[in-house]
Protein backbone atom coordinates (compact mmCIF):
# COMPACT_ATOMS: atom_id res chain seq x y z
CA UNK A 1 0.00 0.00 0.00
CA UNK A 2 1.30 3.15 -0.92
CA UNK A 3 1.48 6.47 0.68
CA UNK A 4 -1.54 8.40 -1.00
CA UNK A 5 -3.75 5.30 -0.28
CA UNK A 6 -3.44 5.35 2.76
CA UNK A 7 -3.72 8.95 3.04
CA UNK A 8 -6.46 8.76 1.41
CA UNK A 9 -7.75 5.97 3.71
CA UNK A 10 -7.18 7.89 6.87
CA UNK A 11 -8.66 11.14 5.65
CA UNK A 12 -12.07 9.64 4.82
CA UNK A 13 -11.71 7.88 8.17
CA UNK A 14 -11.42 11.26 9.74
CA UNK A 15 -14.53 12.65 7.47
CA UNK A 16 -16.40 10.02 8.85
CA UNK A 17 -14.84 10.47 12.47
CA UNK A 18 -15.61 14.52 12.50
CA UNK A 19 -19.42 13.83 11.85
CA UNK A 20 -19.85 11.17 14.59
CA UNK A 21 -18.20 13.52 16.72
CA UNK A 22 -20.48 16.43 15.69
CA UNK A 23 -23.50 14.04 16.65
CA UNK A 24 -22.36 12.78 19.45
CA UNK A 25 -20.62 16.05 21.47
CA UNK A 26 -23.30 17.99 19.79
CA UNK A 27 -26.01 15.48 19.79
CA UNK A 28 -26.90 17.96 16.36
CA UNK A 29 -26.72 16.35 12.66
CA UNK A 30 -27.77 20.33 11.51
CA UNK A 31 -26.29 21.23 8.43
CA UNK A 32 -25.67 17.44 7.09
CA UNK A 33 -27.61 15.84 4.11
CA UNK A 34 -29.71 12.36 5.20
CA UNK A 35 -30.35 11.71 1.73
CA UNK A 36 -26.53 11.72 1.22
CA UNK A 37 -25.93 9.78 3.62
CA UNK A 38 -28.24 7.00 2.96
CA UNK A 39 -26.51 6.85 -0.46
CA UNK A 40 -23.52 6.15 1.51
CA UNK A 41 -25.01 3.35 3.26
CA UNK A 42 -26.34 2.25 -0.19
CA UNK A 43 -22.42 2.74 -1.66
CA UNK A 44 -20.86 0.62 0.98
CA UNK A 45 -23.41 -2.18 1.14
CA UNK A 46 -23.38 -2.55 -2.49
CA UNK A 47 -19.21 -2.41 -2.72
CA UNK A 48 -18.37 -4.56 0.61
CA UNK A 49 -20.59 -7.21 -0.15
CA UNK A 50 -17.04 -8.76 -0.57
CA UNK A 51 -16.26 -8.64 3.35
CA UNK A 52 -17.85 -12.58 2.84
CA UNK A 53 -16.06 -13.90 -0.03
CA UNK A 54 -12.71 -12.53 -0.20
CA UNK A 55 -9.97 -11.98 2.29
CA UNK A 56 -7.52 -9.05 1.19
CA UNK A 57 -5.90 -8.24 4.61
CA UNK A 58 -6.82 -7.93 7.99
CA UNK A 59 -6.73 -3.58 7.56
CA UNK A 60 -9.03 -4.46 4.65
CA UNK A 61 -11.43 -6.00 6.71
CA UNK A 62 -10.79 -4.06 9.44
CA UNK A 63 -11.82 -0.17 7.35
CA UNK A 64 -14.90 -2.02 5.42
CA UNK A 65 -16.68 -2.88 8.90
CA UNK A 66 -15.63 0.16 10.02
CA UNK A 67 -17.52 2.20 6.86
CA UNK A 68 -20.36 -0.43 7.30
CA UNK A 69 -21.19 0.60 10.75
CA UNK A 70 -20.25 4.14 11.23
CA UNK A 71 -22.42 4.76 7.99
CA UNK A 72 -25.19 3.09 9.46
CA UNK A 73 -24.89 4.17 12.63
CA UNK A 74 -25.14 7.85 11.18
CA UNK A 75 -28.43 7.03 9.17
CA UNK A 76 -29.91 5.85 12.78
CA UNK A 77 -28.90 8.15 14.57
CA UNK A 78 -30.63 11.05 12.00
CA UNK A 79 -33.65 9.41 11.79
CA UNK A 80 -34.52 7.72 15.07
CA UNK A 81 -32.33 9.26 18.00
CA UNK A 82 -34.60 11.39 19.63
CA UNK A 83 -32.43 14.65 20.42
CA UNK A 84 -30.48 14.10 17.11
CA UNK A 85 -33.30 13.37 14.18
CA UNK A 86 -34.87 17.11 16.05
CA UNK A 87 -31.54 19.36 14.24
CA UNK A 88 -32.10 17.60 10.72
CA UNK A 89 -33.01 19.96 8.31
CA UNK A 90 -35.47 18.34 7.18
CA UNK A 91 -37.17 20.86 5.09
CA UNK A 92 -34.04 22.25 3.30
CA UNK A 93 -32.51 18.79 2.53
CA UNK A 94 -34.92 18.47 -0.47
CA UNK A 95 -32.83 16.61 -3.06
CA UNK A 96 -34.27 13.41 -4.28
CA UNK A 97 -31.76 11.38 -4.28
CA UNK A 98 -33.84 8.45 -5.66
CA UNK A 99 -32.99 9.89 -8.81
CA UNK A 100 -29.30 9.59 -8.62
CA UNK A 101 -29.90 5.44 -7.64
CA UNK A 102 -31.36 4.57 -11.43
CA UNK A 103 -29.18 6.12 -13.76
CA UNK A 104 -26.37 5.16 -11.63
CA UNK A 105 -27.16 1.84 -11.45
CA UNK A 106 -28.37 1.37 -15.52
CA UNK A 107 -24.92 2.74 -15.93
CA UNK A 108 -23.23 -0.20 -14.36
CA UNK A 109 -25.34 -2.50 -16.17
CA UNK A 110 -24.12 -1.04 -19.67
CA UNK A 111 -20.14 -0.06 -18.95
CA UNK A 112 -18.97 -2.54 -16.62
CA UNK A 113 -15.28 -4.27 -15.98
CA UNK A 114 -16.89 -7.58 -16.33
CA UNK A 115 -21.30 -8.85 -16.04
CA UNK A 116 -21.02 -10.44 -12.93
CA UNK A 117 -23.76 -9.83 -10.08
CA UNK A 118 -20.50 -8.68 -7.65
CA UNK A 119 -18.66 -6.70 -10.71
CA UNK A 120 -21.80 -4.81 -11.61
CA UNK A 121 -22.78 -4.18 -8.05
CA UNK A 122 -18.94 -2.95 -7.54
CA UNK A 123 -19.50 -0.64 -10.63
CA UNK A 124 -22.32 0.92 -9.70
CA UNK A 125 -21.06 1.72 -6.00
CA UNK A 126 -18.46 3.70 -7.85
CA UNK A 127 -20.60 5.53 -9.89
CA UNK A 128 -23.14 6.14 -7.11
CA UNK A 129 -20.43 7.60 -4.49
CA UNK A 130 -19.15 10.08 -7.29
CA UNK A 131 -22.42 11.77 -7.30
CA UNK A 132 -24.05 10.71 -3.51
CA UNK A 133 -22.17 14.17 -1.89
CA UNK A 134 -24.42 16.63 -4.51
CA UNK A 135 -27.67 16.65 -1.90
CA UNK A 136 -24.62 17.14 0.90
CA UNK A 137 -23.37 20.65 -1.34
CA UNK A 138 -26.58 21.92 -2.21
CA UNK A 139 -27.95 21.58 1.68
CA UNK A 140 -24.66 23.45 2.58
CA UNK A 141 -25.52 25.94 0.17
CA UNK A 142 -28.96 26.43 1.62
CA UNK A 143 -27.05 26.92 5.49
CA UNK A 144 -26.44 30.30 6.24
CA UNK A 145 -24.59 28.68 9.38
CA UNK A 146 -21.71 25.91 8.61
CA UNK A 147 -20.40 24.74 10.98
CA UNK A 148 -16.30 24.15 11.51
CA UNK A 149 -16.98 20.13 12.24
CA UNK A 150 -19.32 20.30 8.97
CA UNK A 151 -17.20 22.24 6.96
CA UNK A 152 -14.26 19.69 7.88
CA UNK A 153 -16.49 16.97 7.44
CA UNK A 154 -17.01 18.22 3.78
CA UNK A 155 -13.24 18.94 3.19
CA UNK A 156 -12.11 15.74 4.27
CA UNK A 157 -14.73 13.32 2.55
CA UNK A 158 -13.99 15.05 -0.54
CA UNK A 159 -10.05 15.48 -0.17
CA UNK A 160 -9.88 11.55 0.46
CA UNK A 161 -10.90 10.78 -3.47
CA UNK A 162 -8.53 13.34 -4.64
CA UNK A 163 -5.57 11.27 -2.79
CA UNK A 164 -6.87 8.11 -4.26
CA UNK A 165 -6.16 9.38 -7.29
CA UNK A 166 -2.66 10.59 -6.39
CA UNK A 167 -2.72 6.60 -5.52
CA UNK A 168 -3.93 5.54 -9.02
CA UNK A 169 -1.41 7.67 -10.87
CA UNK A 170 1.24 5.72 -8.43
CA UNK A 171 -0.05 2.45 -9.10
CA UNK A 172 -0.41 2.56 -13.01
CA UNK A 173 3.33 3.93 -12.90
CA UNK A 174 5.19 1.99 -10.10
CA UNK A 175 3.36 -0.84 -9.91
CA UNK A 176 2.72 -1.07 -14.09
CA UNK A 177 -1.29 -1.69 -13.11
CA UNK A 178 -3.55 -2.30 -15.66
CA UNK A 179 -5.58 1.11 -17.34
CA UNK A 180 -8.71 1.14 -14.65
CA UNK A 181 -11.17 3.57 -16.53
CA UNK A 182 -13.66 3.02 -14.28
CA UNK A 183 -12.55 4.12 -11.16
CA UNK A 184 -10.49 6.70 -12.36
CA UNK A 185 -12.90 8.41 -14.10
CA UNK A 186 -15.69 7.65 -11.31
CA UNK A 187 -12.62 9.54 -8.78
CA UNK A 188 -11.80 12.28 -11.12
CA UNK A 189 -16.18 13.47 -11.02
CA UNK A 190 -16.14 12.62 -7.43
CA UNK A 191 -13.46 14.70 -6.63
CA UNK A 192 -14.13 17.56 -9.39
CA UNK A 193 -17.62 18.05 -7.75
CA UNK A 194 -15.85 19.16 -4.46
CA UNK A 195 -13.88 21.90 -6.62
CA UNK A 196 -15.99 25.00 -6.17
CA UNK A 197 -16.33 23.62 -2.32
CA UNK A 198 -12.64 23.74 -1.83
CA UNK A 199 -12.38 26.85 -3.04
CA UNK A 200 -14.51 28.38 -0.48
CA UNK A 201 -13.23 26.27 2.01
CA UNK A 202 -9.72 27.16 1.58
CA UNK A 203 -10.65 31.15 0.99
CA UNK A 204 -12.60 30.70 4.55
CA UNK A 205 -9.76 29.13 5.91
CA UNK A 206 -6.83 31.80 4.88
CA UNK A 207 -8.74 34.94 6.05
CA UNK A 208 -9.97 33.33 9.15
CA UNK A 209 -13.53 33.84 8.25
CA UNK A 210 -16.92 31.25 8.85
CA UNK A 211 -17.07 29.45 5.96
CA UNK A 212 -20.39 30.66 3.54
CA UNK A 213 -21.31 29.23 -0.08
CA UNK A 214 -22.81 31.68 -1.83
CA UNK A 215 -26.40 30.86 -3.01
CA UNK B 1 -14.24 -16.18 -4.99
CA UNK B 2 -11.71 -14.67 -7.68
CA UNK B 3 -10.09 -11.65 -6.83
CA UNK B 4 -11.07 -8.61 -8.86
CA UNK B 5 -8.92 -5.83 -10.23
CA UNK B 6 -8.77 -3.05 -7.87
CA UNK B 7 -11.05 -4.51 -5.26
CA UNK B 8 -8.80 -4.40 -2.70
CA UNK B 9 -9.02 -0.82 -2.39
CA UNK B 10 -12.18 0.70 -0.40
Amino acid sequence: MNVFRLAGDMTHLLSIMVLLLKIHSMKSCAGISLKTQELYVLVFATRYLDIFTTYFSFYNTVMKIVFLVTSFSIVWYMRHHKVVRQTYDRDQDTFRHHLLVIPCFLLALLINHRFTVREVLWTFSLYLEAVAILPQLVLLQRSRNIDNLTGNYVFFLGAYRGLYLFNWIYRYMAEKSQLRWIPWISGLVQTALYADFFYYYIKSWKKREKLQLPA
Amino acid sequence: GEVMVGHDEL
